[in-house]
């Protein structure tokens, strides 16, 4: 099965993981990363 | 004639698998082959709400030959004969070996189950919907922090481009409304707003007041004419001295019915005229995050963010399996899966959540929708690409839709 998740967040990154701006939303996790329910995925 | 019928002795012969199997692939490959077909040869969806006149979409199922063959299997009528198959008793003898054995193949942890007496479940499909001992699994305590709303591995995440194109890191692209359905259905929703931020339609505020956004507790501002407000003062009347009277408290089981004012205030929240974010310089973008559930895993989804769910769009599709290999080889495979597509909105504006279902796994559970049923035999879901859309805005007056805590359990994947 498979969870897909789509939303709008302020600025951010591009997928390399460099932080655009100030107050942007950041990517915190790995492609092919293993993740636990509660885990952070990213923040604003 | 009724001689023959009644002296005829009847005898029964078993037949191979490999032949029932072939059969129903036939009457799949002929229904298969009914299905109305565009100019173009593609096989064509049919939406539930399709305005006449308007150009169906074309989904395709394409790839190398082994997807040929699947896409040709009656994959729908496996998945509800595996779910059959898994909900029958085993006996109590059975039972702990068994999981055991399912626990060592599929790399379960049985120190995480809620319930340690394997015994206790019935059969595989109740110990692959088993819950986790509380606790568990902690949620990041960051307020500004998305976290996984699953047990899995992330597949892909990135950001959507304009256009709507979701993008992967191996090249798989779709659009976007083929996944969540388009805007035009039923109901307006945001679009992202470009990223030069300008204002949305119809405000003339600059635009970092004018960001959708959402009735979260605790820690969120509000502006209402110009003043600002905590939100629990908003909502129980209690103000700071800094804040000026408010009108008489509701005790909670006013909200249940809420009065005329709280729901204009409410209102006036929701719809962003004068909602404030906390970062006023940012410009919103869209992001997608895709975590795959081996089916080892802990098979139920909980929320990523405090958000409003308000809407529901059920599409029928087909059941491929949704893992990494077949992820290589189908494109499109999002838009052509069962699934259950809820979107809705957060402090920083659309926010949806996606379940997909695959063939072991074709029923998917929304706690607080009673009405889904997925993996339909019959109705008008068991046409492929049909969807159907629900509200949530009952569920509550002020919110306007089903309202989601960070790492709430939401629902979850059942067998077949």
């Amino acid at each position: 099965s498979t969870v897909v998740l789509v939303f709008e967040a302020p600025g951010g990154e591009n997928v390399e993981g460099k932080i655009e701006g100030k107050g942007g939303f950041r990517w915190e996790c790995r492609r092919g990363g293993k993740v636990k329910v509660g885990e952070r995925l990213g923040v604003v | 004639l009724r001689q023959a019928l009644s002296k005829t002795r009847i005898e029964w012969y078993p037949i191979p698998v490999g032949l029932g199997i072939g059969f129903l692939a036939f009457s799949q490959f002929r229904k298969a082959a009914r299905r109305p077909i565009d100019e173009e040869d593609h096989i064509v969806a049919v939406e539930e709400s399709q305005s006449p006149g308007q150009k169906p979409k074309r989904i395709r199922p394409d790839g190398p030959w082994q997807v040929q063959v699947l896409s040709t299997m009656p994959l729908k009528a496996f998945s509800r004969a595996w779910g059959w198959f898994n909900s029958r008793p085993l006996p109590v003898f059975l039972r702990t070996p068994g999981f055991k054995l399912y626990s060592y193949i599929f790399g379960v942890n049985l120190d995480e189950i809620g319930n340690p007496d394997l015994t206790s479940y019935r059969n595989l499909s109740e110990f692959f919907y088993r819950e986790l001992r509380p606790g568990i699994r902690p949620i990041d305590p960051h307020p500004n922090s998305l976290v996984s709303p699953a047990d899995g591995t992330i597949l892909h995440f990135g950001e959507v481009r304009p256009g709507g194109q979701v993008e992967q890191v191996k090249g798989m692209t779709y659009p976007l409304d083929a996944l969540i359905g388009s805007k035009t259905i039923g109901q307006e929703f945001p679009t992202p707003p470009a990223s030069s931020g300008t204002s949305s339609p119809g405000t003339n505020t600059p635009p970092e007041l004018s960001q959708p956004g959402i009735l979260t507790p605790d820690e969120e501002f509000a502006i209402v004419n110009g003043i600002h407000y905590t939100l629990p003062s908003l909502l129980h009347g209690t103000s700071s001295d800094s804040e000026p009277p408010l009108p008489p408290p509701l005790s909670e089981s006013d909200l249940g019915a809420p009065t005329p004012n709280t729901v204009s205030v409410a209102n006036d929240l929701i719809e962003g005229t004068t909602w404030h974010t906390l970062h006023p310089s940012a410009s919103t973008k869209l992001f997608f995050c895709v975590i795959y559930l081996a089916p080892g895993d802990y098979h139920r989804y909980h929320s990523p963010v405090n958000w409003v769910v308000q809407l529901r769009r059920h599409f029928s599709g087909e059941l491929f399996s949704v893992s990494p290999f077949l992820q290589r080889h189908l494109p499109n495979l999002f838009t052509l899966n069962e699934r259950v597509a809820l979107l809705g909105k957060w402090k920083h504006g659309l926010f949806t959540m996606t379940p997909v279902g695959a063939t072991n796994v074709g029923s998917i559970i929304v706690n607080f929708d009673k009405e889904l049923r997925t993996n339909h035999a019959r109705g008008e879901l068991a046409r492929p690409g049909a969807l159907k859309e629900a509200s949530y805005a009952s569920a509550s007056e002020v919110l306007g839709g089903w309202p989601a805590r960070k790492g709430e359990e939401i629902g979850g994947f059942k067998l077949g």
